[in-house]
């Protein structure tokens, strides 16, 4: 189903956010391998600030996300 | 660390400011980068010479939204800046997004912090997941140093400590500015502000500053000692001179001029001169007047020599006055002998002292 707009906005947010700091593979995959790497991802950032696990976007990690911060990411090489 | 703890090969790292942001004055953002390259020197081996040409290991720059690197700033707030890790060609580089308001305060974006973190970056460090480290991520203004152990066992794990066991300087218990008994070490303007030096710290004056902005010396000139006795600044070489014991620095800005430090004995002075208690240059004579002890010499700038007939009385020549002097300044014609916790104003033009205040009345207290 359509995500109500305030979730679809969160959502790119979210997706935006995990793809610059936590390697979320951009670019289509199948819908099952995707969810499963959004929540990957978002139990990694969790685990980063020390947040609670639930691979779930919920309002503490979408705050965070909203912080200013610098642009680069929280793993991995940067190049 | 970045995968392979990647680092500079020695510890000679170069840098250059390639352009400025309009939100600072070009002085401050100087003194902000060299800050901060200063806070990670402090702990480490590292030395870092500024180029102003050609290609440096780390290439600071401010740019908006796409800016070179296929890596875009995102317009106000979000990403505040990014940097490389060590390493050839953008390795090391620095990019500070030119959509927020750089500060040096903590009203918006505090240049300093973010310089020094981005630049711990520059130097092969990740980010913390310590939330009060400087490398952790989000951005938080903290006064005062703002390494935490974490910052700087990560460094330190790259390029060991300071060799010169350099410790890392606790929280400075600063001088307070309206202590009523304040008195000042030495004075002198800087291109077109007031600089004061007390103790291992110095304020900034300037009429546009409500407030008087304090520093540690060493933040900004880690080549001066961190006590001062005088100093003055000599606007036709865009000079000032700063006196400690018996040698003598010439800063141009925040750079030390070649072939400095001197012995204070090259100006003509007897070698039983030990100190320099305060220095002023008037402008309208070309003079400089050094005062130590009771006494006061005059040094002609343009001919490099000191003037026959000195040293001279100072009370017998600045009546009034007392006959010691801690620090001096000159500006409108008027010369400003500050000493312990008072403060003469003396009228050049009609030889005498006109008004008495409180030494930290220039600091607005």
């Amino acid at each position: 189903l359509p995500l109500p707009s305030g979730d679809q906005d969160s959502w790119l947010l979210a997706e935006k956010y995990l793809r610059r700091f936590y390697d979320l593979p951009a670019g289509l995959q199948g819908r099952q391998r995707s969810a499963g790497a959004f929540e990957d991802k978002i139990s990694e950032m969790q685990s980063f600030f020390k947040l609670k696990v639930t691979g779930n976007l919920d309002d503490n990690t979408l705050e965070l996300m909203k912080q200013a911060r610098c642009g680069v990411p929280d793993v991995g090489e940067y190049n | 660390h970045f995968p392979r703890h990647l680092k500079w090969p020695n510890n000679n790292v170069t840098f250059r400011i390639e352009n400025y942001t309009p939100d600072l004055q070009k002085s401050d953002v100087d003194r902000a980068i060299r800050k901060a390259l200063n806070i990670w020197s402090d702990v480490t081996p590292l030395i870092f010479k500024k180029l102003h040409v050609g290609n440096a290991d780390i290439m600071i720059s401010f740019g908006s939204k796409e800016h070179g690197d296929f890596n875009p700033f995102d317009g106000p707030d979000g990403l505040l800046a990014h940097a490389y890790p060590p390493g050839q060609g953008i390795g090391g580089d620095t990019h500070f997004d030119e959509d927020e308001q750089w500060t040096k305060d903590s009203s918006a974006y505090n240049l300093f912090i973010v310089a020094t973190h981005e630049l711990g970056h520059a130097l092969g460090l990740s980010h913390s997941t310590d939330p009060g480290a400087l490398m952790y991520p989000v951005y938080s203004y903290t006064p005062g140093f703002p390494l935490s152990e974490d910052d700087i066992k990560g460094i330190q794990a790259l390029y060991g400590p300071n060799p010169n066991s350099k410790k890392v300087k606790p929280k400075p218990d600063a001088p307070n500015k309206c202590d009523p008994m304040l008195s000042f070490d030495a004075v002198t303007e800087l291109r077109g502000e007031t600089i004061i030096f007390k103790d291992r710290f110095y304020w900034r004056l300037h009429s546009q500053m409500p407030e008087p902005e304090q520093t540690l010396i060493k933040s900004t000139w880690p080549s001066l000692p961190n006590k001062v006795d005088a100093a003055y600044e000599y606007p036709e070489k865009d000079q000032v001179i700063i006196f400690s014991g018996i040698r003598m620095w010439a800063l141009n800005g925040y750079n030390l001029v070649d072939g400095y430090p001197k012995y204070i004995h090259k100006l003509g002075l007897p070698k039983k001169v030990r100190e320099i208690d305060a220095a002023v240059h008037i402008r309208d004579t070309g003079k400089t007047l050094l005062f130590t002890d009771e006494k006061y010499w005059s040094y002609d700038e343009a001919a490099g020599t000191m003037d026959s007939g000195y040293p001279r009385s100072i009370e017998v020549d600045f009546p009034g006055m007392g006959d010691e002097v801690d620090a001096a300044a000159y500006r409108y014609g008027f010369l400003n002998f500050f000493h312990e916790h008072i403060q003469y104003e003396y009228s050049y033009t009609s030889r005498k002292v006109i008004r008495i205040m409180r030494t930290n009345s220039i600091l607005n207290c």
